[in-house]
């Protein structure tokens, strides 16, 4: 009871982790956090696009009855007056907080991140996101673009900064402030990357050397996929690098040499992800707090590095659906440590490749929509009852359960129900 | 069927299409323009996915109007490249089911 929560969501990540056997990527710090935590190596989002999954996943509520599979409605004005997992953290004593995209901005969130009913104060958003799909993409001619594979020299960006970096050093500095304050606290981190564009700090590229990226294993469009299943990848076809490229529309295919570049990006922005999260992470430990603070780590789906001859998200294919789910709970996935011992300490991804196993891995199925009564019960909160069948005029329920069932407390190990014992 | 049904737990996700074929608004269709829902019941040993009309306006997805099916057993398949719905056996059986 009277745990902390820091809850990390990260915009379009599909689990190309260490923890979760990509061979290739370099993320220690996940990887460190996966070692402590009960793992799910099969949760699916409930769409794969990003308002509809954070309004679902934050409200506890499927798109069917969020009503919300586009960008441009506000549950409580367009559904109903749903509350959110922070709103009941809020309204059970915790300070809640927001830092960077944990609601999408615009109409789904009420351009307010739903604040104040989510949110004990104003949600933080960095500075420089305004200049996410702005030219600053150096090209080979010198010139700067609006491109998809944009490796940056960081202090050419504006404000020297880039809008992750600034989400973290806000995160820290909440944390901070919470040492003080004997308040409970949920803080919520929504970090921009990997979302397109690939906009990172250019030095992650030398992990992923452009000789060791491959294609996807299957990367055309399978013979007898429905038309109607196919995503044509439209977002990225309006940046300024595929533009040029004038691929054909619906089916492509980009160019072989230029698919292993989004696939290197792709790897370079998850890399520079991880070490936002081992800074957060060392912070959580140098303030003392790692050993009262439950850490989830998810997103809010996958995407799509050509397989099926798609890229990004928009269907229902595995790789668009499937997201990383983890949660560290103290005494219950890793046992406390004495005051002032590390759990958390930074490791460099350019000089650690972890090789950490998680702690307990499940392979069950389970859905981000859980995650509403899942926390609630890991916080000793009442965990909200489950929705009757027609549930718009219910403010409080959740129409997934909780997974905590799967956590098995004595051996810190996530353990199979076994068969009819459902306790 | 491969692990499919036999009291798996059970992720359930959707995805909304304007139309039959790939359009330009394909990937992010207003709710006012959608007019097939794709919904996808998946364990750990299968995805099956149903693409069915839905009426927006009253937000109705119409199980009998079905525009295409997907089946893929992870343990033949796990990369979700042959699509076996159209299978017969599986086809009525799953929509049974669904």
């Amino acid at each position: 009871d009277g745990m902390n929560v820091l809850f990390i969501v990260v915009d379009d990540l599909r689990p190309v982790l260490g923890c979760y056997g990509d061979r290739l990527v370099r993320s220690p710090n996940i990887d460190q956090l996966a070692s402590r935590s009960a793992v799910f190596s099969s949760a699916y989002a409930q769409q794969a696009i990003c308002a509809p999954s954070r309004v679902s996943f934050l409200t506890g509520r499927r798109p069917d009855t969020t009503r919300l599979y586009d960008f441009y409605s506000y549950w409580r004005v367009h559904a109903g007056n749903y509350s959110t997992m922070p709103q009941y953290f809020k309204e059970n004593g915790y300070v809640t907080m927001s830092v960077g995209k944990v609601f999408h901005p615009g109409v789904s969130s009420n351009y307010s991140d739903d604040y104040p009913y989510s949110w004990s104060i104003p949600p933080f958003h960095p500075s420089t996101e305004k200049y996410e799909n702005d030219k600053t993409c150096r090209g080979k001619d010198g010139k700067l673009y609006a491109n998809l594979v944009c490796p940056v020299d960081v202090t050419e960006m504006p404000s020297s900064t880039l809008p992750d970096i600034q989400s973290t050093e806000e995160a820290i500095r909440l944390l901070n402030g919470m040492k003080t304050n004997k308040q409970k606290f949920f803080l919520a981190v929504g970090y921009h990357k990997p979302h397109i564009p690939l906009r990172y700090p250019q030095e992650f590229l030398k992990l992923y050397p452009l000789e060791n990226i491959t294609l996807a294993p299957d990367p055309w469009v399978p013979a007898r996929l429905p038309a109607v299943a196919y995503n044509p990848w439209t977002d990225i076809r309006q940046r300024d690098d595929v533009k040029a490229l004038n691929v054909s529309f619906p089916y492509g295919p980009l160019p072989g040499d230029f698919q292993r570049q989004i696939r290197q990006s792709y790897y370079a922005a998850v890399s520079y992800l991880d070490m936002q999260v081992g800074l957060l992470l060392n912070a959580l430990d140098d303030v003392g707090l790692s050993n009262n603070t439950i850490v989830v780590f998810t997103a809010d789906h996958g995407w799509s590095l050509g397989e099926h001859g798609e890229w990004a998200k928009y269907s229902n294919f595995d790789v668009a659906t499937r997201v990383p789910l983890m949660f560290y709970v103290p005494g219950m996935t890793a046992s406390s440590v004495r005051q002032g011992e590390r759990l958390f300490p930074y490791l460099d991804p350019f000089s650690h490749n972890s090789g950490l196993v998680p702690q307990g891995k499940s392979e069950r199925v389970v859905e981000l929509v859980s995650l509403f009564p899942t926390l609630a019960e890991l916080a000793g909160l009442p965990v909200p009852p489950l929705c009757p069948k027609a549930s718009l005029h219910v403010a409080l329920c959740t129409e997934g359960t909780s997974i905590v069932r799967y956590f098995n407390a004595s051996r810190g190990k996530v353990e199979e129900e076994k068969d009819g014992c459902e306790d | 069927t491969g692990g499919c049904v036999n009291g798996e737990p059970v992720a359930l996700s959707q995805y909304p299409r304007p139309a039959d074929t790939p359009q330009w608004n394909s990937d992010k269709p207003k709710l006012k323009d959608i007019r097939i829902m794709g919904y996808s019941m998946r364990t750990v040993g299968c995805r099956y996915t149903v693409w069915v009309g839905f009426n927006p306006n009253n937000f109705s997805a119409n199980f009998e109007d079905v525009h295409a099916g997907e089946l893929y057993v992870v343990e033949t398949d796990p990369n979700q490249d042959y699509n076996i719905y159209n299978n017969t056996a599986h086809g009525v059986l799953f929509q049974k089911l669904f």
